[in-house]
């Protein structure tokens, strides 16, 4: 499970300092599905990357099942990342040299999957996404969708514990969005815990409970009736 | 105005060839607000980059105010396009070494507005999108949403004739979003000609038509009423 006491991030620009997140406490128990939401700039993202041990807080605590995060040093903390979560990136962070099945491929190095069982899995995530005509093309010859999409791919391939999903939706037409949505359902059916960041309150409506940030800081937290 | 006639555009990838635009026609007029709809992969960012010449169409013709942008060469591509255009790219595209204000302050150099102008007018454009408080910061040390703002700014600074944005508010907030299509229909009454790309309806209600995309064709083409 997932617990963050007092965490804050602070980022330096030379004298000028940005406090991103301000005191965050939340807890999300194995197997649930939350969203969060909130403006552009409230520090959703700075939070996602530290969940995702992807950036160190300025100060508090991130236990991720019982182990204190913030004691680990980079190399636990990468091993950490590539076994236990899934991420799909706010804006995507494809490789742009190699293709789209390569891209998904990637976090299954980690588990030392042998070469023909990693292509089978990534060909089999991309078409869970409905991308298999566009398997073998680079991220620049497809479309924003389908490079979201591509991200999306990636972050389900390795059958990850958690996925952290930062707006895996906004630059989908509603019905690859709907289809995203069923996708992350299913998993979390499976017993798998679902963090999503969200601009849109039909993503939210499908998740248990919503954490609403504004400027560095939980304002309220919603729980979701009528599922 | 803009006159697209007959226009295809067919990729290759190997011998895989990609219809991404079928024979499509449409008509904008100077001083109008028409947005395009259509599912993830249909065509649409590949016919705003034609709209603006950074690509050109496999055949067909795009006439860009009685000129036949088709018969010009690239450097005389490129006049037109800084002159003439302003772009929001759907992946943001701004130069990730240097500050959100020097990033706005680019089409401006094409004109040669001296420095002082230059930096003034760019500061200028980042208010109207509300980021002031982020004008020295570079894309990496801003949020999603912040950098989509930039490159509006930008694709506004040079007060252009016509402007072109492809998804302007995907990774936007339904506040940030509304805000910057009163921007747009700022301008709009200032007599820029406007088209965007949307996934949202919302966005979709405050233009004057709506082109539908489905794999690569316009499939129907609907006037908006109740604005
Ligand atoms: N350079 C390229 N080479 C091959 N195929 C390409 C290339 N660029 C785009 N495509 C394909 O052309 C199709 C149309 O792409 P386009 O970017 O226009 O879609 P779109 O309507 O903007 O989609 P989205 O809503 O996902 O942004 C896509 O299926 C894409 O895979
Ligand atoms: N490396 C950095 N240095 C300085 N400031 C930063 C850095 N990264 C982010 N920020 C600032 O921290 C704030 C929070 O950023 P964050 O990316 O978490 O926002 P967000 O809630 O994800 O926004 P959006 O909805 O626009 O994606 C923003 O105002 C941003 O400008
Ligand atoms: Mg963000
Ligand atoms: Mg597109």
């Amino acid at each position: 499970m997932i617990r963050v006491t007092n965490l804050s991030k602070i980022y330096q620009t030379g004298s000028i300092e940005v406090r991103a997140l301000l005191n965050i406490s939340l807890e999300v128990v194995t197997g649930e599905f939350v969203a969060i939401m909130g403006p552009s700039g409230s520090g959703k993202s700075t939070l996602m990357n530290v969940l995702g041990c992807l950036d160190r807080p300025t100060s508090g605590c991130y236990q991720l099942d019982n182990l204190a995060v913030s004691t680990l040093d980079d190399k636990e903390l990468a091993t950490i990342r590539n076994r236990k979560i899934g991420f799909v990136f706010q804006t995507f962070n494809l490789l742009g040299r190699t293709s789209a099945v390569a891209n998904v491929e990637v976090p299954l190095m980690y588990g030392g999957v042998n070469r023909k069982a990693r292509r089978q899995r990534a060909l089999e995530a991309l078409a869970k996404v409905g991308l298999s005509p566009r398997a073998f093309h680079k991220p620049n010859e497809l479309s924003g969708g389908e490079r979201q999409r591509v991200a999306i791919a990636r972050a389900i391939v390795s059958n990850p514990a958690i996925i952290l999903a930062d707006e895996p939706t906004g630059a989908l037409d509603t019905k690859s969005g709907t289809e995203v949505m069923a996708i992350l359902e299913g998993l979390h059916q499976q017993g798998l815990t679902i963090i999503v960041v969200t601009h849109d309150r039909e993503i939210a409506n499908h998740t248990q409970r919503i954490y609403h940030f504004r400027d560095g800081e939980i304002q309220y937290i919603e729980e979701v009736k009528n599922r």
